[in-house]
């Protein structure tokens, strides 16, 4: 090794990340590989960052040959263990939501000298499309030099890929191009990236290393026909995302806070980002904006078609929109909601056309109705499932769980706005993922009794760009037809597709198996289930909740997911004394709030005890 | 391409040929009362070949429209547009789907067929006929059969549209021809005496790759003389 290679004693002698996709559905595995090279025990760390919406699956660590496996079990009887471990001393890590997208896993372990060190962490997420593309998303951050560093993704997509693109931000492109490879022919695709030690300085003479930050793989499929089945051992998964079609008229109601605490940078963003979007605006649309402080004001009583000098009109509006006083949701909301009602039940707006209301806002309810459960309950009423809601939660002091049940009781999705500098793009980036509507009322549909534990299966729109995904078990495994509808309303029409695979396709996809993991479509069922369950059981109560929380606790802990419900366990005997380490994962609501989830690794107490003075 | 036109009367069939140069759009159907029309677009083999008779000619692309519903469809051997106004909606043939509007439903069979109504009495059916695709001569084409035209007004014309209505010839003097097996015979159809060869085509509408034999009496020379008019009076600029 070289000596630069030893920092604090410790030889990271490699970082291995391995993503094999199959059909959407990531199986990730980070490994590292450390030496101690120091001639007393060390403390070595493992930090891997990972997708909000992954579920870890595995960690083992490997000292000296011997492996510890993780065990996944239900979150209280890990807390136990959990607390347990800190009574008696030991420290803890912690698994916290770590920026916008990730979450991070930190784990450490004293090794003693000489000893080597293997940590392995899988992972399994299934990738999104969002306007055209299926994105991978890779924190990269070695804290030294490593000798062998190395990402490789190998992709496997039964409709053949269509394109591949892998981008680091950390590195120049002639450093990328030398040690990036990216290629794809027909179902197959490949990515590595390979840095030399001498690519990964920083620069030419230091001993830090330049990897930090992301790494992105990007990549689509053929689309040479709307939907996708694929079957393997009794499972199925339908992919559903039709393009070519005209957009379906949208009628959207801006409701936005302009209380005080929206002040300038806020609402500044918030005003860049609706002019920007008001340019996008399709002339066949319609809109209106409801401003709620203390009082609610609208632009118009009525919605407006979204004309050159309409859209004009309303530029200067949302130059003019200014701060004022406290915040009142429920206001607001309703009178966005009914604005929205009456322009359909009076024939106002085109009867081929998708309404939506938008929230957005940065506090929480003081004004008016403030009780979030009462807003809750007037917004579902008042709505009646009959559009979506969308809740954007802008800044760190807004409420997001209650924003977030809010958009899942009607049928929409809540996101947050990250107050920095870029939160003009991130409004931005949030309308354009729904601003073309192609389908909406979206059923997908198979023969009775054919199938068994569905996963969600209608929707109310389906956006350009996005896909549908369906996922279930069949009834009888050894089936050799199999049919699947797809039922939605068009921009101009009503369009029914159909699926249908026989039995010598079916066959043909079977042979497939062989270049995938055996269970992947189950796996698959089993993720796109507990993540559903979850999403209904944050807005439900009571029983139901406890119902949900039970199933997806039960699919969790036979799956080997960690999830919100569940923690990985690692027991690490030693010095005849139970060392242990807990893998959680953090919700998005707990941001910047002390995480109730942990990793924990059992660690040696320093030999030599530390004595406290204190100033009482 | 092949024209064949059932004339149910005389439980018999006529067809002809319509031989004109790749890219020359044909009228097949105009009726100005339903605001019904057909196009369609001659496309020849990938080699063409130097003798204009042994050459092959086939429909490429075919436009339907209807004026008062402002929608069109053009279907192509590779896709399907579908135009209401200026808003697009494109299928592959890849496609199980069924479109259904006011006054029109569409269902694409995939690789098969396109069923197309227009309200209740207007059906017309696309086949897609695949060739395999490294064939050094021939390419895909299309099909166009209409099976139901009860609806449509009295004043439809068009290659395929004027024999909407009733139809009356007759045949004699039938005597050997060249060929044995089709004799040739005399025919009196609208006002003219034609010489006719019996023969047969094939209706693909059940199967796009083998076809159902129709015999028929084959009209020489573009139908002259079963055409109203001149073949150039069918000729359009453009699909639609």
């Amino acid at each position: 090794s070289l000596p630069e290679m030893v920092v604090d004693g410790i030889e990271v002698y490699s970082t291995k990340i391995h993503c094999r996709v199959t059909s959407r559905f990531a199986h990730n595995t980070v490994t590292t590989r450390a030496t101690n090279r120091a001639e007393t025990a060390k403390e070595v760390s493992f930090d891997v960052e990972l997708p909000k919406t992954a579920f870890i699956t595995n960690f083992t660590l490997t000292i000296d040959g011997v492996t510890y496996p993780g065990n996944i079990k239900e979150k209280e009887v890990a807390q136990k263990q959990y607390d347990r471990a800190v009574s008696q001393g030991k420290t803890a890590g912690l698994v916290k939501a770590s920026g916008r997208k990730l979450e991070k896993f930190t784990v450490s372990v004293n090794v003693a000298a000489g000893s080597k060190v293997t940590f392995e962490l899988t992972y399994e997420e299934l990738l999104k499309r969002n306007k055209g593309k299926y994105e991978m998303y890779l924190k990269v951050r070695p804290k030294q030099l490593v000798k062998h560093f190395e990402i490789t993704a190998d992709i496997f997509e039964p409709q053949g890929i269509s394109s591949l693109d892998a981008q680091a931000s950390f590195i120049t492109n002639d450093l990328l191009a030398s040690a990036l490879t990216k290629s794809f022919s027909g179902k197959k695709g490949h990515v590595s990236f390979k840095p030399s030690v001498d690519q990964q300085r920083s620069c030419p003479t230091c001993t830090d290393s330049l990897l930090d930050g992301d790494f992105t793989i990007t990549y689509d499929v053929n689309r040479e026909s709307p939907a996708n089945v694929q079957i393997v051992n009794g499972y199925f998964v339908h992919f559903f995302a039709p393009h070519g079609l005209p957009v379906v008229p949208k009628n959207v109601v801006f409701v936005i806070d302009v209380s005080g605490s929206m002040y300038y940078q806020k609402l500044k963003q918030t005003k860049e980002a609706l002019l920007k979007i008001l340019e996008d605006m399709k002339e066949n649309d319609y809109l209106n904006f409801v401003l709620f402080a203390s009082k609610v004001r609208v632009w118009k009583d009525h919605l407006i078609q979204a004309t050159p000098e309409n859209i004009q009109e309303a530029r200067a509006f949302v130059s003019n929109i200014a701060a004022e006083d406290t915040t009142n949701i429920n206001g607001g909301l309703l009178r966005g909601i009914e604005m929205l009602k009456k322009a359909r039940e009076e024939h106002q707006v085109p009867e081929r056309s998708t309404s939506i209301v938008i929230l957005l806002t940065d506090g929480i309810a003081n004004e008016g109705v403030s009780r979030p459960e009462d807003i809750q309950a007037n917004a579902r009423n008042a709505i009646g499932g009959k559009f979506p809601l969308y809740s954007l939660g802008f800044g760190d002091n807004v409420d997001y769980g209650f924003l977030e049940k809010l958009a899942l009781e009607n049928n929409g999705f809540a996101r947050r706005i990250y107050e920095a500098s870029d939160a003009t793009l991130q409004l931005q980036d949030f309308y354009e993922e729904i601003a073309n509507p192609l389908l909406t009322g979206v059923e997908v549909e198979y023969p009775q009794n054919a199938i068994l534990d569905l996963t969600q299966n209608t929707y109310k729109h389906y956006y350009d760009g996005s896909e549908i995904v369906v996922a279930g078990k069949l009834a009888d495994k050894d089936m050799n037809h199999f049919k699947a509808d797809v039922k939605g309303h068009g921009a101009f029409n009503d369009l029914s597709f159909t699926e249908e695979l026989d039995a010598e396709e079916m066959e043909k996809a079977r042979q497939e198996q062989d270049y995938i993991f055996g269970d992947y479509i189950e796996r698959l069922w089993a993720y796109l289930t507990i993540e559903q369950l979850l999403d209904k059981r944050k807005k439900a109560q009571g029983e139901e909740k406890e119902n949900l929380t039970a199933q997806a606790l039960e699919l969790s802990l036979k799956y080997h997911f960690v999830t919100p419900l569940t923690s990985m366990v690692v027991t690490k005997p030693e010095d005849n004394e139970d060392q242990t380490a807990i893998a959680d994962k953090p919700g998005d609501d707990q941001v910047d709030v002390p995480p109730s989830s942990a990793v924990l690794v059992g660690y040696q107490p320093p030999q030599t005890p530390y004595y406290y003075v204190d100033g009482d | 391409p092949h024209f064949i036109i059932r004339v149910p009367g005389k439980n018999d069939a006529l067809c002809f040929n319509i031989d004109e140069d790749p890219g020359t759009v044909l009228r097949l159907i105009h009726d100005p009362v339903t605001g019904l029309t057909v196009h369609g677009e001659i496309i020849g083999d990938k080699v063409a070949s130097a003798d204009s008779k042994t050459r092959n000619t086939y429909f490429g692309k075919l436009g339907i429209a209807n004026a008062y519903l402002d929608v069109r469809i053009e279907v192509t051997p590779e896709k399907i547009s579908l135009w209401n106004g200026e808003a697009q909606s494109t299928f592959s043939w890849l496609d199980t789907v069924t479109v259904t509007q006011n006054g029109m439903t569409m269902a694409i069979n995939r690789k098969k067929n396109i069923v197309l109504s227009f309200g209740d009495g207007v059906t017309f059916v696309v086949v897609l006929h695949q060739v395999w695709k490294k064939h050094p001569v021939h390419r895909d084409f299309l099909g166009f059969y209409v099976v139901d035209s009860h609806r449509m007004s009295a004043q439809t014309h068009g290659l395929l549209g004027q024999f909407f209505h009733p139809l009356d010839f007759e045949v004699s003097d039938i005597r050997p021809g060249l060929d044995p097996s089709k004799p040739v015979a005399t025919m009196v159809v609208k006002n003219h005496q034609l010489k006719v060869t019996r023969g047969s085509q094939k209706d693909y509408r059940r199967d796009a790759s083998v076809g159902v034999k129709v015999a028929c009496w084959f009209i020489h020379n573009n139908g002259e003389g079963l055409l109203d008019g001149d073949l150039k009076d069918y000729i359009v600029p453009a699909l639609f």
